[in-house]
C-alpha cells in the first residue's frame, strides 16, 4: 500500500490565461495533502486540507471564487467521507462560510446526521464557532463578470461554457 | 468544483468534494456534490472517488458509487473510471471527470470533458495534467 493524494480543480473549460495558475493550484493542494500523510496525518486530514486550500484559491469554483446563482448570490455544497467507517458529512446551499469542507467535516464528526442544508447549516456553523464571512468576500470580479455575461443570451464564450459544469 | 481522494499509511481511504455549483443556477439548486455516492464515496474495501462535471448527470448515474461497483468487480481505478464516464455520457449525455484511488494506492485521474486540472503525489513524485492524453 502506497500513500497517495489525488486532487482535481473541476472539469470546466479553463481559459488559456488561467490555465497555468489553475495547474499550479492543484499541484500545491496535492503537495499539501501529501505532506500531511507523510507526517503521519490521516487521509481525512489530507483531503480536507487539500480541498480547503483550493476553496481559498479564487481560481476555483468553490469557497472564494464560487460561481453565482441567478440572483448573484453564492450557495455552496461540500461532502466528506471516511472509508474506514463509512462516516460522512455534507452541507448544501450554505452561505457566508469561507470553507464549506470544514463544515461538512463537523457535520460528520459532531452530529448524527449526514447532510445539513441552507439556513440550518449556517446556524450549525455558528454554533460550532465557525465565523460568518461577508458574502462579498467570496465573490470575485471574475465570477461577477461571468454572472453578468450569462444574463445576456447573446453571450456564448468560453467563460459561460465553463459554468455548465457544476 | 474541487475535490480530493487519499490513502494514508494505515490504508484508510477518504474523499472530499466542494463546489459553488453551476453558474446562474436557480436559488436552492443542489447538485451532486453533497449527495453520498454521487459527489463522492469512500470505502476501505474498494477505494474512494471525488467527481466533477454535470451535477445532474452525475446524480442520475450515481457516478462515484458506480465506479466503486466496477472496481468491486475487479476493474482498475482507470478502467472503472472510463467505464463509468462512458456510461454517463451514453445514458444521460453527461460530461465530467473523477479522481480515484484504491486501498493499495493505485490511482487515476480521468475525464471526458475537454479539460480537468488534476495533480497527484505518491512516493515523493508529483504527477499533474490538464488536457486529455
Amino acid at each position: 500500500m502506497l500513500p497517495v493524494v489525488v486532487v482535481h480543480g473541476g472539469a470546466g473549460q479553463i481559459p488559456n490565461e488561467r490555465a497555468e495558475a489553475s495547474c499550479a493550484g492543484v499541484r500545491e493542494a496535492a503537495r499539501k495533502g501529501y505532506e500531511i500523510l507523510m507526517s503521519g496525518g490521516s487521509a481525512m486530514d489530507a483531503v480536507v486540507e487539500a480541498v480547503a486550500m483550493m476553496e481559498n484559491n479564487p481560481l476555483y469554483n468553490a469557497g472564494r471564487g464560487s460561481v453565482l446563482n441567478w440572483k448573484g448570490e453564492v450557495e455552496m455544497d461540500a461532502l466528506v467521507m471516511d472509508g474506514c467507517t463509512l462516516a460522512c458529512g455534507a452541507v448544501s446551499a450554505v452561505r457566508r462560510v469561507a470553507n464549506p469542507i470544514y463544515l461538512a467535516r463537523l457535520v460528520m464528526d459532531k452530529t448524527s446526521h449526514v447532510c445539513l442544508t441552507g439556513e440550518g447549516a449556517f446556524k450549525f456553523a455558528r454554533a460550532m464557532g465557525i465565523p460568518e464571512v461577508p458574502e462579498e468576500s467570496l465573490i470575485t470580479e471574475y465570477a461577477r463578470k461571468r454572472w453578468k455575461d450569462n444574463l445576456n443570451p447573446e453571450a456564448d464564450h468560453v467563460q459561460n461554457q465553463m459554468g455548465k459544469m457544476g | 468544483t474541487v475535490g480530493a481522494v487519499a490513502v494514508d499509511m494505515q490504508g484508510n481511504v477518504t474523499a472530499a468534494t466542494s463546489t459553488g455549483g453551476m453558474l446562474n443556477k436557480m436559488e436552492g439548486r443542489v447538485g451532486d456534490t453533497p449527495c453520498v455516492g454521487c459527489g463522492g464515496y469512500a470505502d476501505n474495501q474498494f477505494g474512494a472517488v471525488s467527481p466533477t462535471g454535470h451535477g445532474e448527470a452525475i446524480m442520475k448515474v450515481t457516478l462515484s458509487r458506480l465506479i466503486l461497483f466496477y472496481m468491486e468487480q475487479g476493474k482498475s481505478p482507470e478502467e472503472a473510471s472510463d467505464m463509468a464516464l462512458t456510461f454517463m455520457l451514453e445514458r444521460v449525455s453527461g460530461l465530467g471527470g473523477v479522481v480515484v484511488v484504491n486501498p493499495k494506492g493505485t490511482w487515476a485521474a480521468r475525464f471526458n470533458s475537454k479539460q480537468m486540472a488534476w495533480a497527484a503525489v505518491q512516493q515523493e513524485k508529483l504527477h499533474h495534467g490538464l488536457y486529455q492524453e
